[in-house]
């Protein structure tokens, strides 16, 4: 249980991070 | 119910609960520990003490007993402060907010909004794009009209170079020079008739 | 207000002091009478080694803790925050375990400037766009006026031609 506690709340805190440098990537890709 | 601290857990890297496990364990072994050191320090001096009548399972009960009060307190003293720990120092306060969810706070979206967001977006790239294929339809319209003009304007060249040639030869306008040959040549006709009749 | 590692320390140092108290050494006694009465001097040294060491002991684990998770410097951050956020009364935002829902306010800012980048070039594109309606409107009317010079001069050039055919034919007679 602790293990998915972290797992998930590093995820939270990571995640947005990287999925947003995809989000920038593409939109930048789809105005190129 | 568990509360699983996940906010905390994602602040510190670690859920409270099993920070205070670990420092629980830890201290409950030094105390193991420190117990076991005191049992074999009396023992040793036991054993320095000739005909001495105290067994070591008598200490061992002693050690026991002792330990067995500590452990009580221990535990009880260990509850309480852990409830502080996870009250007052590991816990995020409900009114904040970690730095990597600033965003949350600024701007929330319903799903339909968002949905319709990304409609507008397709909409605008789309009518971007009709736009940009206008545009290229324009600038090849200009450059066939600025050749067609240039065409036109080529033949109207060559009529005022037709014209022109009329005037260099004395014939300012080529109309009324023709109109002027054409009287002139029936003027010259009446006159021959006129020879010819005088002739006869 | 105390910061944490502040908090922490004390709440440490509490602790041990009332399981000290708590395992007094009358308690020890109690506990280990046979041997006290037999070595009452060297008990009470065994007792108080038993304190040193354990409080020794904790308080070691402690700063390994600390130095560990950097603990110190984290809970310092925290207390920057609380010190930050201490104006907002009401329940900040949290996870709502949806991801997709919790997603979206921070690619918001990104869509939206998406969305305004995206209505600029539109305009500009539309207004580019409306300027080369008019030149090739224009075009278009001057092409035209071009070819109906065109065909004015040629049709007065088609009647020349025809009069000066005439006129050939005439004085060919």
């Amino acid at each position: 249980f602790d293990e998915i506690i972290v797992d998930i709340a590093t995820k939270r805190k990571q995640y947005p991070r990287k999925i947003l440098e995809c989000v920038i990537k593409i939109i930048k890709a789809k105005r190129e | 119910s568990v509360d699983p601290m996940t906010y905390e857990a994602q602040f510190f890297g670690f859920t409270p609960q099993t920070c205070m496990l670990r420092i629980y364990i830890a201290f409950q072994d030094y105390l193991f520990e420190v117990m076991q050191a005191v049992e074999q320090v009396i023992l040793k001096k036991l054993d320095g003490i000739p005909e001495c009548e105290i067994s070591p399972v008598q200490i061992r009960k002693c050690t026991e007993k002792f330990l067995c009060f500590m452990k009580g307190r221990f535990d009880k003293l260990f509850g309480k402060m852990e409830q502080l720990f996870l009250q007052l120092i590991l816990r995020i306060p409900p009114n904040i907010l970690l730095p990597e969810d600033k965003s949350q706070e600024v701007l929330t979206y319903s799903a339909e909004e968002f949905q319709l967001l990304h409609k507008e977006i397709e909409q605008l790239q789309e009518k971007y794009k009709t736009e940009l294929c206008t545009k290229q339809a324009f600038l090849a319209e200009l450059e066939e009209q600025k050749i067609v003009q240039a065409k036109l304007k080529k033949t109207l060249t060559v009529f005022d170079e037709l014209e022109n040639a009329g005037r260099e030869n004395g014939t300012s306008d080529f109309r009324e020079s023709l109109v002027f040959l054409v009287q002139n040549s029936r003027k010259l006709q009446n006159i021959r008739e006129n020879v010819e009749k005088e002739g006869k | 207000a105390l910061s944490r590692v502040k908090l922490l320390d004390t709440m440490v140092d509490t602790f041990l002091q009332k399981l000290v108290a708590a395992g007094s050494y009358q308690r020890f006694t109690e506990c280990f009478k046979c041997f006290s009465q037999l070595q009452s001097e060297m008990s009470q040294r065994i007792y108080d080694k038993f304190v040193t060491q354990l409080q020794t002991s904790i308080l070691e684990e402690i700063a390994e803790i600390k130095a560990e998770g950097n603990l110190e410097a984290v809970l310092n951050a925290l207390d920057a925050l609380v010190e930050e956020g201490k104006d907002r009364q009401e329940p900040a935002w949290r996870p709502s375990g949806d991801p997709e829902k919790d997603l979206r306010s921070p690619l918001l800012p990104y869509f939206l400037q998406q969305r305004d980048t995206l209505r600029r070039r539109v305009q500009r594109q539309e207004a580019e766009n409306r300027q080369l309606a008019e030149q090739v409107l224009n075009g278009r009317r001057q092409v035209e006026e071009l070819q109906l010079q065109c065909r004015a001069r040629w049709q007065a050039w088609q009647a020349l031609h025809r009069e000066q055919k005439e006129l050939l034919a005439v004085l060919r007679e």
